[in-house]
This record gives structure tokens, C-alpha cells and sequence, in this order.
């Protein structure tokens, strides 16, 4: 999902 | 992964590298907001809560785990072990003008209500503004030390860095978050008029004052 992908992030 | 996150990322880490090894090696903190980096504290222990649940990457966690650890030791710095040289006259912000209305809008603009998601917003939240307390006390006394001006200006650097990472993740991948983008926007405007001055003084070799 979306959210999920962005907690890739720091 | 693409170069501008990565570039920002290690943007970021020599921030904040920076500001702990200026604070250790000069054995003080004058000129730092504890305000600050209590609200840059807050928002990696909320943000990196998926340390427990998520794995990404041995990257992903390390990085998270570094600033953690960073965040604590400047704060214990600050308030503890150099406390005699901590400029509380100067750091007068109140933080709970930040951190109440950055809650609240968290409850309430979110991809999900969640209690790890919500942590997770409050973190993108605050953070854009948690450099505030610093730029208000640098504002106050008219002038910032050189490490620290290098410090605000790799922070800064981190922010400006993921716009252009996320313009690149969303011609590339077709990814956007839009609460980390205007978030992300909002903090980097923050820096801009720090961003001048560096250049046109910091870069020149001079300290970093305010015009009268």
C-alpha cells in the first residue's frame, strides 16, 4: 500500500 | 533507493554527527536549543516505533537506530552532563505550542487512525517544525556559531534533498505521500532565509549574524 511504502523512508 | 534520499540520509547523519561531536569537543552546548533537539527526540522514538514491527532493511534499521541514539545523547548532553553552558535565557520557545496543535492535526489529517500511524503523522508533523525552538534562539541572539550554522545548513539539506527524491519516486515509481510531502515543503521553507544567509555569509568565511 501506500503507507507502507513511504515507511521505507527515514 | 534512489541518490537524493541517499544523499539526504547521509545529509541528515552528518547533521546531527556534527552537532553532537561540536557539543563533545567543546564541552558545550551554548548556542543550541535543548528545545529543539527534545522535539527532534520526540519525533524519532515516534516515527521509528516500526523498529519493532517492520523490518526493511539492515540500512533502514541502522540509520533509524543511529538517530535514536544521537538524538538521546545530545539531549543527555544538553540537559545533564554540559547543562552549566546550556543558554536556557535564550531557548524561551515553548514547545507546547508546537507539539499540542501538531497532535491534534495528526488525530486528525492521517492516512490511517491508528495508534503506530498517528505516532507516525505526529512525527512528520513536528518534526517540520521542531527546528523552530533553534532558529528563534539563533533569531534572539542575533548570531549563530559556525559548527552550528554547518549543522542547520545539512539539516536543511536533508529536507531539500527528499522533495527532489520525492518529485523523482513519483515520475519513477508513481509514489507520493502527500502528509510527507507538504510536511516536508512547510520544514524546508523553514530554512530558507537560514539558507541565504549561509550563503552569502558562512560561505564567505564569516560567522553567521543577523543584520541590526
Amino acid at each position: 500500500s501506500q503507507n507502507q511504502e513511504v515507511k521505507d523512508e527515514l | 533507493m534512489n541518490i537524493f534520499r541517499l544523499v539526504g540520509d547521509l545529509s541528515h547523519l552528518l547533521a546531527i554527527l556534527l552537532l553532537l561531536w561540536k557539543i563533545w569537543k567543546t564541552r558545550s552546548c551554548a548556542g543550541v536549543s535543548g528545545k529543539s533537539q527534545i522535539m527532534f527526540g520526540l519525533v524519532y522514538i515516534t516515527r521509528y516505533l516500526d523498529l519493532f514491527t517492520n523490518f526493511i532493511s539492515i540500512y533502514n534499521t541502522t540509520m533509524k537506530a543511529i538517530f535514536i541514539a544521537v538524538a538521546i545523547a545530545t539531549i543527555y548532553l544538553i540537559y545533564f552532563k554540559f547543562k552549566a553552558t546550556y543558554d536556557s535565557n535564550h531557548d524561551t520557545f515553548r514547545m507546547e505550542f508546537l507539539i499540542v496543535p501538531v497532535g491534534g492535526l495528526a488525530f486528525l489529517v492521517n492516512h490511517d487512525f491508528t495508534a503506530l500511524e498517528i505516532l507516525w503523522t505526529f512525527s512528520i508533523y513536528l518534526e517540520s517544525v521542531a527546528i523552530l525552538p533553534q532558529l528563534f534562539m539563533i533569531s534572539k541572539t542575533g548570531e549563530a556559531e559556525t559548527i552550528t550554522s554547518h549543522y542547520l545548513f545539512a539539516l536543511g539539506s536533508y529536507r531539500a534533498l527528499y522533495i527532489v527524491n520525492w518529485v523523482y519516486r513519483y515520475y519513477f515509481e508513481g509514489f507520493f505521500d502527500l502528509i510527507a510531502i507538504v510536511a516536508g515543503c512547510v520544514q524546508t521553507i523553514l530554512y530558507c532565509d537560514f539558507f541565504y544567509l549561509y550563503v552569502t555569509k558562512v560561505m564567505h568565511g564569516k560567522k553567521l549574524s543577523l543584520p541590526a
